[in-house]
């Protein structure tokens, strides 16, 4: 099913959740 | 002294029937409302406060018209009568309008566009009269200074339904979901507002761009970490110097989050929420999206 | 999934319009679903059996920009202007769009210039009004962008249409994300049943030293 397909790229594409310096910084 | 109010009555007729609104008003407001000679009951001195502030009003003077106005508010809320209070009301949100206390002026015609009764007395509400006072309150909160207050406004209008077949639509759409409004639509916008919501302000810019520039400076918050004084000034349309005054301004008034580095010119975009919270939000809506899939492939029985 | 809902009614009126053409009139569908400013999924109507039809015949153009608008970039156009029709600006607007979604799926931040790069746009202003107008405000992308650093940082982007090629690399992500969330679950277990040892560890400690107490109490 292409539009799952189209979805689950999508989603997969929002991993890491956050990826930003400042994340990396309050993170640790 | 009772045929000196007839005199002055008819002579404010006269001048009315001229459209020379405040010289009927001037006329009006030399009659002695709180005269100890003569009995004066409430409802008359609430409609004549009322008659002459909507005279003055007709002038687009809000100084006089609130003093009335003012005067009326002591009577209104033990008077039953209800074409003199929605009369009040009504010139109540067009002085702070002409005040350009936007978004208080927004909340008042708001209100008045929610009246449901058709008849108040012998007055007959007709459609385009509360579609009027929506798409006044809908202006009012477009030129309302942006921030956290405003937002909420903008959210009650823009879930009203009777809201999406206002003209002004397209605009309140695009200020409320927060995006860059370009210069033809601000000129379209323009040409729906009256004189004193294009007045000239002391920092040489009028009342219409400094609203749209306070709405674009915050839009640009929503989309941007960071941006140089120089790439701001040409998104707004204005100098580096402007752009960044407005931006301290916005500020320090807690209307925007953020700081501003002077030795790199580069102003700092905060959201509203943690770095830590926003990871959060993130993973709720990643766990959303995996949902939705997981939905998805329920439904095509996968 | 907002996208998808959007595209759903669009794709489903596009692939019945196919099923019942060929010829000039095929190529005409191709061209108003290659233009069409919320569409940017392609696979479905390039399914449909009437458009492979179009193979080797005056027509294949058609196919070949379908093909290139559901998987390639405007990268992949510009290497091969010479054998594919002229695009109008909607079509070029649409390639430029969906080249920002498939660099987003390779990397969350973007580089400026890589984008200006692969979009042909010469300077920030221009590059930052099409990501902020074509891209997120088309609800296709969502992110920040951070001028000192000159990036975009991607926070949601649209799925593109997938070659089978990509399946793999998407089921190994998949499985270490598994994995990954497997592990981090067991640690947390293995911390939970060590918290509640330590725990009764000081409580029976706690005992011991409470009674010793007692005891020497009444021995005083």
């Amino acid at each position: 099913d292409n539009s799952l397909l189209r979805q689950v790229s999508s989603l997969l594409r929002r991993l890491p959740a956050m990826e930003s310096e400042k994340f990396q910084d309050d993170f640790l | 002294e009772e045929q000196v109010v007839v005199i002055r009555e008819k002579l404010a007729e006269l001048y009315e029937s001229e459209q020379q609104w405040s010289k009927a008003a001037q006329m009006l407001s030399g009659i002695d409302l709180d005269s100890g000679m003569r009995m004066v009951d409430d409802t008359y001195k609430l409609s004549k406060c009322v008659q002459i502030a909507r005279l003055y009003l007709e002038d687009d003077d809000a100084v006089n018209a609130e003093a009335f106005i003012n005067k009326a508010s002591f009577l209104v809320s033990s008077s039953k009568h209800e074409v003199l209070n929605l009369q009040y009301k009504v010139c109540y949100a067009r002085i702070l309008d002409l005040k350009r206390k936007f978004l208080e002026a927004a909340l008042r015609y708001y209100q008045i566009s929610q009246i449901e009764k058709r008849q108040i007395g012998d007055e007959e509400i007709d459609e385009d009269a509360l579609e009027q006072a929506l798409s006044a309150a809908v202006t009012c909160t477009i030129l309302a200074a942006a921030g956290p207050q405003r937002s909420r406004v903008l959210a009650t209008l823009y879930k009203d339904e009777r809201c999406s077949k206002l003209k002004i639509y397209p605009i309140l759409q695009k200020v409320y979901l927060e995006r860059i409004l370009r210069k033809p639509e601000i000129d379209a916008f323009a040409e729906e507002l009256k004189p004193h919501q294009k007045a000239l302000l002391p920092d040489n810019f009028t009342v219409l761009d400094r609203a749209m520039i306070e709405h674009n400076l915050l839009s640009a918050s929503k989309l941007y970490t960071n941006i140089s004084f120089e790439e701001l000034g040409t998104l707004l349309g204005i100098p580096p110097q402007k752009a960044e005054k407005i931006a301290s301004r916005m500020i320090y008034e807690d209307r925007m989050r953020g700081s501003i580095d002077q030795v790199e010119a580069v102003i700092h975009f905060e959201d509203d929420t943690e770095e830590l919270q926003q990871w959060d939000q993130q993973i709720v809506g990643l766990c959303q999206a995996l949902n939705d899939i997981l939905d998805g492939m329920t439904s095509k029985g996968i | 999934m907002d996208i998808e809902r959007k595209h759903a009614e669009l794709i489903d009126l596009f692939v019945k319009q196919a099923a019942v053409l060929d010829g000039p009139a095929l190529a005409g569908l191709v061209l108003e679903v290659t233009s069409h400013p919320s569409l940017f999924a392609f696979s479905e109507i390039l399914s449909v059996p009437n458009l492979a039809k179009l193979e080797g015949t005056q027509y294949s153009s058609s196919l070949d920009v379908l093909r290139l608008f559901a998987y390639g970039t405007w990268g992949d156009y510009r290497s091969n202007a010479g054998s594919l029709p002229a695009l109008s600006s909607d079509q070029v607007r649409k390639l430029k769009q969906l080249s920002v979604l498939t660099l987003a799926e390779t990397n969350k931040v973007l580089r400026y210039n890589q984008l200006m790069q692969e979009l042909d746009v010469s300077n920030v202003r221009e590059l930052e009004d099409f990501l902020i107008n074509e891209c997120m405000y088309a609800g296709i992308v969502r992110g920040k962008l951070d001028q000192l650093r000159t990036c975009f940082e991607v926070q949601f982007a649209a799925g593109r249409d997938l070659r089978p090629e990509q399946l793999n690399n998407m089921i190994q992500t998949l499985s270490n994300w598994l994995d990954t969330s497997d592990n981090l679950l067991y640690l947390i277990q293995e911390k939970i049943k060590w918290a509640d040892t330590m725990s009764e560890a000081t409580k029976k400690h706690r005992k011991e030293i409470e009674d010793k107490v007692e005891e020497v109490k009444k021995s005083l």
